[in-house]
């Protein structure tokens, strides 16, 4: 019988690792029901869903600045919310602040031509901060429900691009008059270094939610579980896809069924 | 860090004779959450750790080495085997162009890294052209033009929608004046078949010297999945991987190496042109160990 529990314990260890939830997660989940002394699939959903619900997103009002790793599809993401804001009957106006990557700014432009959206993109070699704060003094920002402000990808080790970001996020608080939102965008393939990234960006912006992206492959995107665990970071938006529909508002059910299947 | 852990874990005295199995059992624990903290994959973690469970148990402790020093270097030895050994340069085209194609998930690195290798060649003499096939990313063509530029690259994008024709196009315009041509693709899921018969048929109209699979190297679990579908259509023959700056452990270079037995050639190691460096096997395997 022991050996027959040893076996299942196995089995919902692998489905969590391999789903991306990490060693350190996954035995503290298993010890939790294990010591409730029901391990079986439907405690290890509710335990999840439970990990996942905690912690509430931020509601999107005024001021909402995309941030986080390179390719993680802050970009994309910054057109497709945009989008759903748009079709929800909010006013969005988008500010593109990515001033260092080629072709960043035609990049934007081309997705909120395409998409309709209100923007002011600031050009290559620009000071990313000038290009926010002249953005967020602007009447079409004043007059907006919400504006969405893309930044260049960076990654947490880069010291001098943290602060420049810490510099971008500033600037935008002292010169709205009311609250800005940060969001992190990240890949929904990554593994474990998920961790770092979060704790490092939460040093220097504060992001207050997630939208993890690309979750229409095979990734599952588990390591958001022990960011819930961990950090306490709540997720608002899943990418699932590289049209402008493909983002949804993130579902703890939805989301655990797919990792437990 | 995990050679820490090994010394907590088997002491601190230097053995004379045998690694015990209990060492071993005690040792190979600690290696197993390293390797998964690492990010290498479950099923990859489960045969190495196998595998190295018969070298370890009864090999001689080197009598100057204490146990926890005599795992951690039969490891790191038995990883820096298993990542290729040495570094594999690029292959060249016995006479003609050599043909380099960029392929890969979305986000990974592709456009970057194509100028990058392009700038590597230039340095190594050759005469690069890169090219964009990406007619599907807003900007991708003005984003390989423009960084190509910054890079003193030359870059010629084919017009037109036509993926394959584009490819066969500016092939057959490489041979007057270059010896090399970097092909940039658009990121794809491995699992969108129609997305990947395309790649399969430019694959098959310009028949690349090398078909490299560019991964970002934070990649989690999935890097299996990805590698082996890419790898089982004959799209990858070597690797690049990305990122490397992010100080992320990189446990995906043993995946997809023990998966596809390709080898990794590059890493990525920052945005500019000039950050790609060879992939060492020893060095990563110390990173991946944390
Ligand atoms: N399949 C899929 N692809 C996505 C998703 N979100 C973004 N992408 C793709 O990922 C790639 C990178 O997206 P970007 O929006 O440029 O990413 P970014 O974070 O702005 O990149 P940088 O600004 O260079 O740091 C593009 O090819 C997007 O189409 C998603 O949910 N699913
Ligand atoms: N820090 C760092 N950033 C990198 C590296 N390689 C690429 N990047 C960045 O990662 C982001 C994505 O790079 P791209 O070259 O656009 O990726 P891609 O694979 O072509 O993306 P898609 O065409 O959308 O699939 C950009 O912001 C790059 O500057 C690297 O080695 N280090
Ligand atoms: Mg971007
Ligand atoms: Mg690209």
């Amino acid at each position: 019988k022991s050996s027959q529990g040893g076996n299942l314990q196995e089995q919902l260890e692998e489905v969590l690792l391999l789903a991306d939830v990490g060693p350190k997660t996954t035995t503290e989940i298993i010890e939790k029901i294990s010591a409730a002394g029901q391990l079986d699939m439907e405690m290890l959903r509710d335990q999840l869903v439970a990990t996942l619900s905690r912690h509430q997103p931020p509601i999107l009002k005024g001021p909402v600045i995309l941030v986080g790793p390179n390719g993680s599809g802050k970009t994309t993401t910054v057109a497709k919310l945009g989008h759903l804001l748009s079709r929800q009957g909010k006013k969005v106006f988008v500010i593109g602040a990515d001033t260092f990557r080629a072709a960043a700014d035609s990049q934007l432009e081309k997705w909120c031509k395409r998409l309709e959206l209100n923007h002011f993109i600031g050009s290559r070699g620009a000071d990313p901060a000038s290009v926010v704060y002249d953005g967020l003094q602007s009447t079409a920002a004043r007059q907006a429900d919400v504006v969405l402000c893309d930044t260049a990808g960076r990654l947490q080790s880069n010291v001098n691009l943290m602060r420049e970001l810490e510099k971008i996020v500033r600037v935008a608080r002292k010169c709205w008059d009311g609250n800005i939102t940060v969001l992190m965008v990240l890949d929904g393939g990554t593994g474990q270094s998920a961790l770092e990234q979060v704790k490092i960006y939460r040093q220097f912006v504060c992001p207050e939610g997630l939208i993890v992206t690309k979750l229409d492959g095979t990734a599952k995107g588990g390591v958001v579980v022990a960011l819930a665990a961990e950090l306490g970071m709540p997720v608002c938006y899943l990418g699932v896809g590289e049209g402008a529909d493909d983002l949804v508002p993130f579902d703890p059910e939805i989301f655990v069924n797919s990792i437990l299947k | 860090n995990l050679s820490e852990k090994l010394q907590k874990a088997l002491g601190l005295f230097r053995n004379r004779g045998r690694l015990s199995e209990a060492d071993v059992k005690k040792g190979l624990r600690e290696v197993k959450l390293a390797l998964l903290e690492a990010d290498v994959n479950y099923l990859v973690v489960k045969d190495f750790i196998s595998r190295l469970e018969q070298r370890c148990v009864g090999s001689d402790v080197l009598t100057s080495l204490t146990p926890g020093q005599q795992v951690i270097k039969i490891v790191r030895d038995e990883l820096t085997d298993l990542l290729g050994g040495q570094w594999q340069s690029l292959s060249i085209a016995e006479r003609g162009l050599s043909v380099y194609m960029m392929v890969g998930l979305q986000g990974s690195g592709k456009t970057t890294t194509t100028v990058k290798l392009a700038g590597y060649l230039a340095g190594q003499g050759k005469k690069p052209l890169v090219s964009s096939l990406d007619y599907q990313r807003p900007g991708a063509r003005e984003q390989l033009a423009q960084f190509a530029q910054g890079a003193g690259i030359d870059c010629h994008n084919p017009e037109g929608e036509d993926v394959i024709a584009g490819a066969k196009q500016v092939t057959a315009a490489a041979r007057a004046g270059y010896d090399c041509l970097v092909l940039d693709t658009a990121g794809r899921l491995h699992v969108d078949d129609e997305l990947m018969d395309e790649l399969d048929q430019v694959r098959q109209a310009v028949h690349p010297t090398e078909a490299i699979l560019v991964l970002d190297s934070m990649t989690g679990q999935d890097a299996v999945n990805v590698a082996e579908v890419f790898a089982k259509r004959s799209l990858v023959d070597s690797i690049i991987l990305t990122k490397l700056d992010s100080d992320t452990r990189g446990g995906a270079a043993l995946s997809v190496r023990s998966i596809t037995g390709c080898p990794v050639k590059f890493i990525g190691t920052g945005e500019k042109q000039d950050k790609l460096e060879k992939f060492h096997p020893d060095r990563m395997a110390s990173q991946i160990l944390g």
